[in-house]
């Protein structure tokens, strides 16, 4: 039932959390029930659904190490038919914590996995993990609970480079831990079409992935209401609904629901 | 003799690259003789510099696990005065490589140490660790080797959110590995004078962290030629030297080595 995405890339602010929480409300506003598991210590995931740092008494943290369950974990956010599941600091400390078990990289999950079992027919459509900028035990814990990898790519040289080490650690997590792991797509983010570095970047993704990975027609714009609204504490869907970057992710919402349904 | 300085914010993709690049270039302009460690599994500052995969022979990872010289490691880049030493994936094993090691945190520290007493006078006159977007065991290694620490704070919302978390850590390591490491400074990036939240964070960094942590008067300011250069193998300063961010990065030097001459 639930559809679990792991929205990953090891390359810093290329807009993994914007995406997390636009796309989940976007998908929420039209009608799923949505999950944004929050797996950064950063816990920029919570602080942009308004969930302050008091309001975080079960986290991400709790779920893998203490295994509490998740429905226990998962808290409302503003957004209706979204709900999130916290980070925090303590995240930092999973890999110390967990090192111990040989199946550690399993945590989350077997957490989502006995989740939607106990769910059923009333579980979450479709489950978002925010993830931190590393190919570290977070990152790989989140890749092999995943059914599929949404993969932002920010419009910049650095981002494009960073790419071909993210793909081959998919292929690693395919080939040993989550042997049905995919990329669900490429999603293009901040795109400025005042510089000819955006327009570069795009067309040579689309020409050399384009034939290996499913890159989304929707492209998210550079917009400066995507970066305000998280200091409202609120998704820009709802601080601004008629900005080019909401317009964007309630656009990437169908096409991802179109690409599922078509999968 | 040598200064060393890490560039270090967990926060991703807010310029600690751009930043190492760019200001070890101006302090080698002004006849300062520079390293900068690529300390970062993407290896943006090798590439950055032009040092392509197929030149990067012996890395960072070298120093630190199998103890080679750093001057053996150290490459030359085109900017005359520039050396590097090259950064690559194998970085992400650190971690796992040193596991049984409990003085492991103190391997990069060491490395530099021993350069020192062997450089002596000819020595590198300052060393810029470029450091990945974690507070794992590489930061740690870099805040551990280093005498201060450099932390780009880009004008969003999130950046600021983040900066208490690396003052704890950095808190952390003072009371234990370096009771000597502080913060140099925090420098203001991808300023853009066209939306309001720019302005907002930098008063509010000035207020609320000014009379804690010096923020640098020098703020850099969002500027594409900063993000086209890298695509080039070149710091900004060598792909235009009259950009406003190449005249930023040249002002944030000298404001740099005031400092360092006061302190
Ligand atoms: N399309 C956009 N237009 C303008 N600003 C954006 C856009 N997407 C994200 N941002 C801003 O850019 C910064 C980086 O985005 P975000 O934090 O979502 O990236 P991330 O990949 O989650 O970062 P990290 O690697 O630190 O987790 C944030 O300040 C965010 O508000
Ligand atoms: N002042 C600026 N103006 C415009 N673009 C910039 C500026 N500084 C950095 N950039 C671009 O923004 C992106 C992020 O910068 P950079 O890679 O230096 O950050 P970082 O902190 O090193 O990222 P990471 O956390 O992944 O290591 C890069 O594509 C870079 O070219
Ligand atoms: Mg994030
Ligand atoms: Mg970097």
């Amino acid at each position: 039932k639930s559809r679990i995405l792991a929205v990953v890339n090891q390359k810093g602010g290329v807009g993994k959390t914007t995406t997390s929480i636009n796309l989940g409300t976007a998908l929420a506003a039209v009608g799923r029930k949505v999950l944004i598991v929050d797996f950064d210590a950063q816990g920029n995931a919570s602080t942009g659904l308004g969930v302050g740092v008091r309001d975080r008494k079960i986290t991400s943290y709790d779920v893998v190490v203490d295994k509490v369950p998740l429905e226990d974990a998962a808290v409302k956010t503003l957004v209706p038919g979204l709900e999130l599941v916290p980070g925090d600091e303590n995240l930092a400390g999973v890999e110390t914590a967990l090192a111990h078990d040989p199946k550690r990289s399993f945590r989350l999950r077997d957490a989502l996995r006995s989740y939607r079992e106990r769910a059923g027919a009333d579980g979450y459509d479709i489950i978002l993990i925010d993830c931190p900028p590393s190919l570290s035990s977070l990152t790989i814990n989140a890749m092999t609970a995943s059914d599929s990898l949404l993969v932002p790519l920010q419009c910049e040289f650095y981002a494009m480079e960073g790419l071909s080490q993210l793909l081959r650690t998919v292929q690693i997590v395919k080939s040993g831990l989550n042997p049905d792991l995919d990329i669900q797509g490429i999603i293009l983010t901040m795109f400025d079409k005042r510089n000819k570095l955006s327009g570069e970047v795009e067309q040579e993704a689309r020409e050399k992935l384009g034939g290996k990975v499913y890159i989304y027609d929707t492209v998210i714009p550079r917009n400066v209401k995507l970066s305000e609204a998280p200091g409202y504490g609120k998704p820009a869907l709802l601080y601004d609904y008629k900005c080019s970057g909401s317009e964007a992710y309630i656009r990437l919402a169908s096409e991802l629901l179109h690409r599922e349904r078509a999968l």
